[in-house]
């Protein structure tokens, strides 16, 4: 504890903060690294894609709804279990939520998307893009594809992806913050720790400015991801106000 | 704001499992 860090923190506390976040990440995620292994060849099949692609756009929009919310919901335990998280008021908690759980989500689907073949998992086999034609969103599933592809080619480990993500989450950069302050000192102290984390396992100088660099495509996608679902719903508005997940109507209509 | 997202507010609230 006596070497001291950026900003007068000490290493120590950099450390013990590096190791909740970590440890917060390891616990709430979907799939964990070996599961994600031995998927990752595990294909859908030609029939199982057509399947997909035949079926009409309003239940695949509702089979991705239910999916997505159920990754939120791991973000949340995620948000919950990092220290000082639940020291913010409510207010800041549901703000920093409302407006991050999506990126955290992308940032974490990295983990279950092959570079070598830009498939991602999904209904418990990876399969590319063509897999979610009936959407009928193609510029939104290509943004994401090519975010995941970008991201996993900074070849991030998973306490780098879990400090990524905590920063993401908790940004001065949401409007309405009731304290600001008290969520500017916790997402500094994550910001130093995944700086010091990148320090150590990189030979790339700027492997930690590459990745802050992707955090405006994370928010863009997020944006084109609201655009998408107004359109959807003024086409089928009781697909979404009757079989859509509440808790997803709720964060993003 | 609480009002508005009682489901996530709920979440919160839960005891981490």
């Amino acid at each position: 504890d006596i070497q001291l860090g950026p900003n007068n923190v000490s290493m120590g506390e950099l450390d013990r903060i590096a190791q909740n976040i970590i440890k917060s990440h390891l616990e709430t995620c979907q799939y964990t690294t070996e599961e994600l292994q031995q998927l990752a060849w595990q294909t859908h099949s030609y029939e199982e894609v057509k399947m997909f692609q035949g079926k009409p756009r309003d239940v695949l929009w509702q089979q991705c709804a239910i999916q997505i919310t159920h990754a939120i919901q791991y973000v949340v335990e995620f948000a919950k279990r990092i220290s000082g998280f639940m020291e913010l008021c409510q207010n800041d908690q549901i703000l920093l939520l409302k407006s991050g759980c999506l990126e955290v989500v992308l940032v974490r689907m990295c983990r279950a998307f092959n570079p070598l073949n830009n498939t991602v998992l999904f209904e418990g086999k990876y399969g590319g893009m063509q897999m979610f034609k009936a959407l009928g969103c193609d510029d939104l599933v290509s943004a994401v594809f090519d975010f995941a592809k970008s991201l996993c080619a900074l070849q991030l480990t998973e306490e780098e992806i879990a400090l990524f993500s905590a920063a993401v989450l908790i940004s001065t950069d949401r409007p309405w913050l009731m304290e600001p302050r008290k969520v500017q000192k916790l997402q500094e102290k994550i910001y130093f720790a995944l700086q010091h984390i990148m320090q150590k396992n990189h030979m790339d100088e700027d492997a930690l400015a590459k990745l802050i660099s992707r955090i405006p495509t994370l928010s863009a996608l997020c944006t084109l991801h609201t655009e998408e679902l107004q359109a959807f719903q003024q086409l089928h508005p009781e697909t979404v106000n009757v079989l859509f997940p509440p808790l997803y109507k709720e964060l993003f209509n | 704001l609480k009002e508005k997202h009682k489901i996530l507010h709920q979440l919160l609230q839960n005891s981490t499992s």
